[in-house]
């Protein structure tokens, strides 16, 4: 069994999981061409 | 506390002044103009008057940047983008304030000055992350931070002279800040804290960039501060999906250390080992399957592979862990090199198991780091002991000795868990052809031979077998010391009970010998 | 035999739990299969400096990489709004094939594809590559579930367009892609 401090973090780390960081956290703000994630076809390039 | 009364008002009226002052058309290059600008505003409100009110103006700037993003965050009209847009907006020009502040403090020459600013800004925004972490409990969200870190990282890590000058101490200072906000301190901020550590520019300024590999150092110990932080969690049979992908991610930056610096994942296997629970056999394997990219490795399933004429097989590895040191206590030290020269005290080896009971760890009860610690000095001194004479590691030169005395005791007198974790310390060492890999090999082959009785040859076969049935990679020296054990006759493998105990176990070891040979 | 989860039958029990039980942790047995996670392991170039994030299945874009480049070439917000908007009907075929390969993932891509379809190029989900009709070039057999002759193919490799004899399937052709509503507001 975890124990006491563990079970806090573990309690932490799936809080923090429903807001996960995204790739443009780390990315100088793009005011022209900014990033517009959305499902693509699988068949389209992904790369 | 104590905040001087009119400060807060003063510096929320200077942070919108800059905000806006940063996003003019007239900030000139680099916001330069408008920071010559702001400075005479900040001397007129005396914010640089002494230590201690910049010291809280920056703590106060943290705060109203952190509240803001809050506010954006709980509007949940906006989507992400524009609730990220609208937060950037002013964290990215606190950072460049930050930045150029660091930047321009004292003379050009007193880089003195420059870094003790950063620090003092580094510890602000993480004692402010902290006291945030701990009122919001799970509420706390990582965004501000994250964006405050990495920006003025990436800032700061400019092509500039004068930040070329100050880098060593730039990533030092985010090192230490990372270690402070490592994930057991704020495990609210763990998956940002893993983006922050393996993001590129980091990753590269630390592992390619810095001369002399100064930075492997400060980088291999974040990465043991994710190993500790994981350990509980994956020691557990069930992972929760917030576990699983943390794990995932550290098996991806792992990936890219393997590809990119695999003499870095050489040098630290040791430490990294001592910390990734012995249960994490893939992840351990991939740390192990490192090896330098001079090196070529014949292929192990060469048939009549002659390892003793390896090249490479004498040489000595680095290992940047002063593993000795972890001997402890030093009485026991003592004994244990007064035994290796002379045999005595001979009551060494009938308490060298209480010895090893003493764990600091809840629920385990060996002291792993000491056993792994023990393991490798005995036969870093063995190795010695035989080049000393001349020889190399092989069947025959490995024993007698007092070291396989030690480990034939350990072999035989412990328990099944003790006898686990100590067969997976020899098993460690089983990686490119170096001399520490042909020693262990050489031992646990021994180990098997001379076994009195057939748990230990199980046991063996268990630290083997569970490295070789999961997902590749799997390390050199894994494989031919397994390779080694079915195929030579001398060890009757084929024959013990444990080989047929099962349908699964049959057509388990069937495949990996049929893929080995 | 050892009787603890420490021998072989204490591996033997776990590999069965870890068959049955998809929540077992797959650090174990028999682990992740590492080419699944993304990353080209066996790429000569270095991985780290496209190096997404720990949970991006792909490495980054070469846009999603900021290189220090002087801050005049940065788009400033007040650049920002004396800038054309973006207008796809306004651009070449060069373009929109440059902005349909670079923007996977994002509506950027999709957006291409929608014009590129407006202009009587096809997507075809199979060949992977968009194709359209050689100029002047009929269709040799014609039936209502396919046809055959000339069609210029869209080489990504080569960037250019190459002639081909084919036979078309009207099935393996994409209909014409479809935005979403809320295409991307600018701050």
């Amino acid at each position: 069994p975890l124990v006491k401090d563990h079970v806090y973090q573990l309690t932490m780390l799936d809080a923090a999981y429903q807001h996960l960081p995204h790739p443009s956290d780390s990315e100088r703000l793009r005011h022209y061409l900014p990033r517009n994630p959305c499902p693509t076809p699988s068949y389209y390039y992904q790369l | 506390f104590d905040d001087p009364p009119g400060l807060h008002e003063k510096t929320e009226y200077l942070l919108r002044e800059w905000v806006t002052m940063y996003h003019s058309p007239a900030a000139g290059r680099d916001s330069t103009k408008a920071f010559t600008a702001f400075v005479q505003q900040m001397h007129q409100q005396g914010i640089l008057k002494t230590d201690d009110l910049i010291t809280r103006f920056f703590r106060l700037c943290t705060e109203m940047c952190v509240d803001l993003c809050y506010r954006a965050l709980s509007e949940q009209t906006h989507s992400p983008t524009l609730i990220r847009a609208k937060c950037f907006h002013t964290l990215d020009a606190f950072v460049r304030l930050i930045a150029l502040l660091v930047k321009h403090s004292g003379d050009s020459a007193n880089t003195v000055t420059k870094i003790n600013l950063l620090h003092k800004v580094l510890g602000i925004v993480a004692g402010v992350l902290i006291q945030d972490h701990e009122v919001r409990c799970t509420e706390f969200q990582q965004l501000p931070y994250h964006r405050l870190f990495i920006m003025l990282f990436i800032e700061l890590n400019a092509p500039e002279p004068i930040l070329e000058s100050i880098n060593l101490q730039v990533l030092l200072a985010f090192c230490q800040v990372f270690h402070i906000l490592r994930p057991a301190k704020a495990p609210g901020f763990a998956y940002a804290w893993l983006e922050l550590v393996s993001h590129r520019v980091f990753i590269g300024r630390l592992l390619a960039l810095t001369p002399q590999q100064r930075g492997w150092g400060m980088y291999a110990q974040l990465l043991m501060d994710l190993f500790r932080f994981l350990s509980p969690f994956l020691r557990n049979a069930e992972l929760s999906k917030p576990t699983q992908l943390i794990y995932k991610g550290t098996l991806r930056v792992l990936l890219v250390l393997l590809h990119d610096f695999p003499e870095f994942l050489c040098d630290y296997h040791y430490a990294f080992c001592d910390v990734v629970p012995s249960n994490c056999i893939q992840m351990r394997n991939l740390i192990l399957s490192a090896f330098p990219r001079t090196m070529r490795l014949p292929d192990p399933f060469t048939p009549n592979l002659k390892v003793d004429s390896l090249p490479d097989i004498a040489q000595q590895p680095r290992i940047l862990t002063n593993f000795v040191s972890m001997i402890q206590p030093s009485s026991f030290k003592k004994d244990l090199d007064s035994y290796l020269k002379t045999r005595a005290p001979i009551n060494f080896l009938s308490e060298l198991r209480s010895n090893l009971q003493q764990s600091v760890e809840p629920g385990c009860h060996y002291n792993i780091p000491l056993i792994n610690a023990l393991v490798l000095y005995v036969g870093t001194q063995a190795i010695h002991f035989i080049h000393g004479k001349g020889q190399s590691s092989s069947m025959g030169t490995i024993a007698p000795s007092s070291h396989m005395d030690i480990f034939q005791n350990l072999a035989v007198n412990l328990d099944t868990e003790g006898r686990y974790l100590f067969l997976t310390a020899i098993a460690n060492q089983l990686r490119y052809p170096n001399s520490h890999t042909h020693y262990f090999s050489c031992t646990i082959l021994y180990l098997f031979a001379q076994a009195n009785n057939e748990q230990i040859q199980e046991q063996i076969t268990r630290v083997l077998l569970e490295r070789l049935i999961v997902n590749r990679p799997h390390p050199w020296g894994l494989l031919i010391t397994f390779i080694e054990m079915i195929k030579n006759p001398n060890f009757k493998f084929w024959n013990h009970e444990f080989v047929h105990c099962a349908p699964e176990v049959d057509k388990m070891l069937e495949s990996v010998a049929r893929s080995c040979l | 035999m050892v009787t603890d989860q420490f021998g072989i039958v204490g591996l033997l029990s776990f590999i069965r739990a870890t068959e049955t039980n998809q929540h077992l942790v797959p650090a174990l047995i028999p682990g992740i299969d590492l080419t699944t996670l993304g990353l080209n392991l066996n790429s000569p170039e270095i991985l780290y400096s496209t190096f997404q994030s720990p949970w991006a299945e792909a490495p980054c874009r070469p846009q999603d990489i900021d290189f220090h480049v002087p801050s005049e070439y940065i788009t400033n917000i007040f650049i920002r709004e004396k800038l054309a908007p973006i207008k796809l009907n306004r651009y070449g075929e060069d373009l929109l094939f440059f902005l349909f390969y670079m923007s996977g993932g994002d509506v950027l891509q999709l957006a291409a594809a929608a014009e590129l379809h407006t202009r009587d190029w096809r997507y075809h989900k199979e060949e992977r590559t968009w194709m359209t009709r050689a100029p002047g070039m009929e269709a040799v057999v014609k039936t209502n579930t396919y046809e055959r002759g000339t069609y210029y193919f869209f080489d990504a490799q080569k960037w250019r367009k190459v002639a081909r004899e084919f036979h078309l399937e009207y099935d393996k052709l994409e209909e014409r892609p479809s935005l979403p509503p809320t295409l991307h507001h600018n701050p």
